[in-house]
Formats: structure tokens, C-alpha cells, sequence
């Protein structure tokens, strides 16, 4: 079977199914001071998942709010800096009007994932963690 | 703020493949 180091190395989504590629992806992403994108990445997933909590929509409106405000609301931060004005107007006034949806959340996280894509995963797979390892 | 903290771990946990 291919060595998890070498799967990584064939798509983002091979290295984020894997725990020891993530932490190591995460190593790197502090290193380079934009682990955050990786978190909101995550934190996407995770609220699409509540879907599934039927009853919890206080516990869903709630966390809605928690990724909008350590995401998005802070301009300076390096995923709100990353996601077009317009998809944060449109999360802004999902969190606002209270029109909490699963997929409130999914262009923004297309959009990490594309620069992530295109930016850190490729530098990720250059760096002396990953080669060393 | 602990529990702001807390809720938005555990949402980022509950996105992560678990050990195979």
C-alpha cells in the first residue's frame, strides 16, 4: 500500500483525511502564521455536520455566530482577509436575520480551500517538515 | 469566551477524520 507521506502529496483533501497529515499540515501553517485557515476549514465542516442535530438550533445559531466572529468580523484576520466582500455581506446577514443554514458557510470555505489549493498546500509540500518527515 | 472557545473546538474535532 502507497505510505500515508505519499498520499498526502496527491490532493489537499488526502492530506486533510488523515490525522497525521493534518497535524503535520497544521505545523506548518503556524509556522507560516495562517493556521486559521485551516480552523475555519474545519470549523465549516463541522457546522455543515450539525444539520443532522434536529433540536439544537440555539447550539447551531450560537456557533454560526462563534466562526462568524473569530473568522470574519475581524478584516485583519487571515481568512477574512482571503474571502470576497461579497460572501462575507452574505454570512454577515445570515448571523444577522438569524437565517441559520448548513451551507451558510460553503462558499466561504470553497474559497480557503481554493487558496489553499493554489498557495500553502503546494509550499506545504516544499517545505523542509514535510521533506523531512 | 471559554465556552465560545470550547463550542467552536469541539465543532472543529467534530470535522476531523477520526484514528484509523
Amino acid at each position: 500500500p502507497t505510505p500515508p507521506y505519499l498520499k498526502w502529496a496527491e490532493s489537499l483533501h488526502s492530506l486533510l483525511d488523515d490525522e497525521d497529515g493534518i497535524h503535520l499540515f497544521r505545523m506548518f501553517l503556524k509556522q507560516e502564521e495562517c493556521v486559521d485557515m485551516l480552523n475555519f476549514w474545519f470549523a465549516c465542516s463541522g457546522f455543515r455536520k450539525q444539520e443532522a442535530n434536529e433540536g439544537y438550533e440555539e447550539k447551531k445559531v450560537k456557533l454560526a455566530k462563534v466562526i462568524y466572529k473569530k473568522f470574519i468580523l475581524d478584516n485583519n484576520g487571515i481568512v477574512s482577509r482571503q474571502i470576497k466582500p461579497a460572501t462575507k455581506s452574505f454570512i454577515k446577514d445570515c448571523v444577522m436575520k438569524l437565517h441559520i443554514d448548513p451551507a451558510m458557510f460553503d462558499q466561504a470555505q470553497t474559497e480557503i480551500q481554493t487558496i489553499m489549493e493554489d498557495n500553502t498546500y503546494p509550499l506545504f509540500l516544499k517545505s523542509d517538515i514535510y521533506l523531512e518527515y | 469566551i471559554d465556552s465560545e472557545d470550547d463550542l467552536l473546538q469541539e465543532c472543529i474535532s467534530s470535522a476531523m477524520p477520526k484514528k484509523k
